[in-house]
């Protein structure tokens, strides 16, 4: 059964969105199935990959908080591209920490829904909000692996301790196959000594070396552009460096490492 | 008394903490007492004014979660700089959320906490995380007016109507005198169209061109390298970019535009 992926990181603007995307249309070039699921209710995956809704269409708000009436079969939308498949984020998804509040298993909402398309895709990869509240614990319950984002720059790195530790909470009381596929540093740019410092960091760091994916993602104006015409760098402009680097990333993702 | 002032946008990775803390600054070097709340669990602003706690310090979760014991005096710490003072973030207040759930007035403990330094600074700004769930809330119902930096790309620009309505429920329930005071341009990146096509439409959509500060914070490297010294850039190098921007802000600020 597929691959379930979540990109995550509490920081916010670190660069979740633009790798979950950008990833998934990497590796839907080397003929993978994949599906994309927005858990953010800002909805920037939904928008990045170019999908606008009306608002008849199901989304994952509607799977997981009325799962009785929407199964994620409904929610799913296909892309412009061929192999690239999106369950889109609704706004209503920021309510659902309250809405769910008294539910029991309130945590396995996303798991659940997903259930019936477990053999359909080669991989599923899920985006996230900037926070550690019950929509990210939801697809940390139903992930088989989380990819790290971090942005080279102090405040990304000291988000990253909170971050390891709700994965150990998830391991230990919800979903014990979860684990720490890598960390891939983001939004390097050569010209900030902070940049280095802590990408330096990371590298030598006894809690992060070990996670840390040898692909960086390089700060580039063309992801910044893409993001206007809705379609991942990947798409839009095959041979800048943030194409480039988003490949490579693919390609060391399919190999297994870090 | 003060005027509080909240700083805030659902979009992560927008500036915000640079703005609060850069503000801050700027504001405490033109003979303003300036304190800054940090109600993000993240505790950037913190980290980004140069103060490291112990464990033993009172923090705003402490005086949020637990007001009998811990009064917001108490939690005030001085930064570096004269006029400048902080009240530091824990990560302990990611839980207020559910630990006040059943708390009634909860949206209002940040605000009766903050009563007794009424007339003590002449301004107050707090510091959000990147949501609108009760952290903001609470900081809405405390502040006077809200500055909204937005970065100059689109995820930004979406996150704009979701905040906009927040901001007019709150004044309907909370808090009528809450009003919003400007949208500040940051990291403006003029090599890139999507900065100059989102500044655009900052200045000509009709819910932002009248709120929009005539200020627009560029993109600048200093920026990012002043995080790693614990110093707002307008300390660390105060010809830079980011400083004289930063400067330039807050003399319009002061003067009452947009
Ligand atoms: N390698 C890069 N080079 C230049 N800009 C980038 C890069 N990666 C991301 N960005 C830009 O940085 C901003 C943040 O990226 P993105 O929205 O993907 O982060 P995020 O972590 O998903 O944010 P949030 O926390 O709000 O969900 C966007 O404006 C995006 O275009
Ligand atoms: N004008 C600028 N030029 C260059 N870098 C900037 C600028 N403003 C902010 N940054 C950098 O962008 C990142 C995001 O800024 P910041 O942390 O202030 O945003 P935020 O909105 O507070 O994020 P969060 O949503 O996580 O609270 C940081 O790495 C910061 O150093
Ligand atoms: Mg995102
Ligand atoms: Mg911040």
């Amino acid at each position: 059964s597929a691959a379930i992926i979540a990109v995550a990181n509490e920081k916010g603007g670190v660069g979740k969105t633009v790798t979950a995307i950008n990833l998934a249309a990497a590796l839907s070039l080397k003929g993978k199935t994949v599906l994309v699921v927005d858990m953010d209710p800002q909805a920037n995956a939904t928008r990045g990959l170019g999908v606008d809704l009306d608002d008849l269409h199901a989304t994952a708000y509607d799977m997981v908080c009325q799962p009785e009436t929407v199964a994620a079969g409904d929610a799913v939308v296909q892309t412009k591209w061929k192999g690239l498949d999106l369950i889109p984020a609704h706004v209503d998804l920021a309510g659902a920490e309250v809405e769910l509040v008294d539910v029991v298993g309130r945590e396995n909402r996303l798991k659940q829904a997903m259930e019936p398309l477990g053999g359909v895709y080669d991989i599923v990869i899920l985006d996230t909000p900037p926070s550690l509240s019950l929509l990210t614990v939801n697809v940390f319950a139903c992930a088989g692996s989380v990819i790290v984002p971090c942005q080279t720059h102090p405040y990304a790195f000291d988000a990253l301790s909170e971050l390891f530790d709700t994965i150990e909470a998830v391991q230990g009381e919800i979903n014990p196959d979860l684990r720490l596929s890598g960390i891939l540093a983001t939004m390097f740019d050569r010209r900030t000594r902070v940049s280095h410092n802590t990408l330096d960091r990371l590298r030598k760091d006894q809690r992060t070396q070990k996670f840390m994916y040898h692909t960086v993602i390089r700060s580039n104006t063309t992801i910044a552009d893409s993001a206007e015409v809705g379609k991942p760098v990947v798409f839009y402009r095959t041979t800048s460096f943030g194409a480039l680097d988003y490949k490579a990333f693919a390609d060391e993702f399919l190999s297994g490492k870090p």
